[in-house]
């Protein structure tokens, strides 16, 4: 089944087509907004190394959302995974999630750690949430820092842009992708129990994809 | 690496929610490759804001819990198989389904290795009905089976039956994969290696030259 959106962010990459599984489900715009209580929103941040397509999202919750993670078990893994999972280990709720396109933050040693911390804190402060409410994806260069200050200085703009819209939830599905061709972004809505209900959700991917998550 | 936030306005304890979402994960992300390399950043966040007012999920064996985790398997998979989709390179989507496996694990085991396989991947780019490569990457895939039971087929063409090679209209199984390639469609292999009960998908994408001509490019 293909998404024919005029997906926010569709003149850097278009939307993928979506091969949904039959079931009791509908397709519905919107990817991670189309589920109550959730904005999302990508921005250009100047982190990519070349080019201008958004590099930076931010998908954010309205209340104390139940958390689950599955990570690498990749052995060299990048500061981000170390930090959710120790984020998720203290805590089953979560507000927000923060992901940069650009750098991997993989390899980085303890620096690469401060930055998420950095990162995390930040947000937090302009989302008055704790840090420990915010989880952190990176994508892109392995080896390299983040582009902290670039990052940095863009949060009170990507903030502003949040949104419950499909086009807050396809601009940040644009702004995860790395060497991606397409934005790959979907929602369904079903019932559970005789209660509407929509699961949403996007993702990136292109290379290096072997994945062993847990 | 791959990336993926989940959201939904469903209800259910942490617990649970964690536990569906592995689930999830092991039937669609951990089910797709484009080149075996494992990333150091590969990550899933899944936040649940109950703010549908749905009965709270608090045991896996429920129907509302069975009702949510197809919905989480179904949007999932949908995301992992547009990331196959999507390989650097690709000009198809690759789709493995294994049966008459002894349980879901080993039949999906069975079903990554051959989409895993650079050799049955780059059979697919050349247009190559090549059963012998897919026979090969399913017999290493480290799961026991007679091979006098498996069975092969590409799209709808049988190549394989009881553990023998069959004649086969090879210009129309190349036909089928050249197809595939032209519209960014799907190559379906089927393979079955018994009569358990055991069933297993896995997606991967062709290994073409441009592959190659990215990865020399994208440096670190």
């Amino acid at each position: 089944v293909s998404l024919s959106t005029n997906a926010a962010g569709a003149d850097f990459v278009p939307p993928a087509p979506i091969f949904l599984p039959e079931g009791p489900w509908k397709l519905v715009p919107g990817g991670v907004t189309a589920a109550k209580g959730f904005k999302a929103a990508g921005m250009y941040g100047g982190l990519r190394a070349k080019g201008e397509k958004p590099d930076l999202a931010l998908v954010t919750c309205d209340v104390d959302a139940i958390a689950a993670g599955s990570f690498t078990t990749n052995v060299v893994a990048a500061a981000p995974v170390v930090y959710c999972r120790h984020v998720l280990d203290i805590s089953t709720t979560a507000r927000a999630v923060l992901i940069n396109a650009g750098q991997a933050n993989a390899a980085t040693g303890d620096a690469g750690y401060q930055d998420v911390i950095e990162c995390a804190s930040a947000i937090a402060k302009l989302l008055q949430l704790r840090a420990e409410e915010v989880l952190i994806e990176s994508t892109g260069v392995i080896g390299h820092r983040i582009k902290k200050e670039a990052l940095l200085n863009s949060l009170p703009k990507l903030v502003s842009l949040l949104s419950p819209t499909v086009e807050g939830a396809d601009s940040a599905a644009v702004a995860i992708t790395t060497t991606d061709l397409v934005s790959k972004s979907v929602a369904i809505e079903s019932k559970v129990g005789g209660v509407d209900i929509r699961v949403g959700g996007m993702a990136k991917g292109s290379g290096m994809i072997h994945p062993n998550m847990a | 690496t791959m990336l993926g936030v989940i959201t939904t306005d469903a209800t259910v304890t942490g617990d649970i929610w964690r536990k569906m979402v592995q689930i999830a994960v092991n039937r669609s992300f951990n089910q797709i490759t484009v080149d075996g390399d494992t990333s150091t950043n590969d990550t899933v966040i899944a936040l649940a804001s109950g703010i549908s007012g749905s009965t709270r999920i608090s045991s896996l064996d429920s129907d509302e819990a069975q009702q949510l985790q197809a919905c989480l398997d179904a949007v999932m998979q949908g995301l992992a198989k547009s990331i196959a989709w999507d390989g650097e390179g690709a000009t198809c989507l690759i789709e493995v389904t294994v049966t008459g496996a002894n349980n879901e694990m080993e039949a999906a085991k069975i079903a990554r290795s051959v989409a895993s396989s650079s050799l049955a991947k780059a059979a697919v780019y050349g247009r190559d009905p090549n059963w012998g490569r897919i026979a090969c990457a399913a017999g290493y895939a480290g799961i026991p089976f007679n091979p006098n039971e498996l069975c092969i087929s590409l799209g709808d063409i049988q190549l394989m039956d009881g553990g023998q090679p069959l004649p086969f209209d090879r210009a129309a199984a190349s036909a089928y994969l050249r197809q595939a390639g032209e519209i960014h469609g799907t190559v379906e292999i089927h393979i079955s290696i018994g009569s358990g009960e055991g069933r297993g998908r896995a997606w991967g994408c062709d290994l073409s030259y441009d592959y190659v001509k990215i990865n020399a490019e994208y440096t670190t």
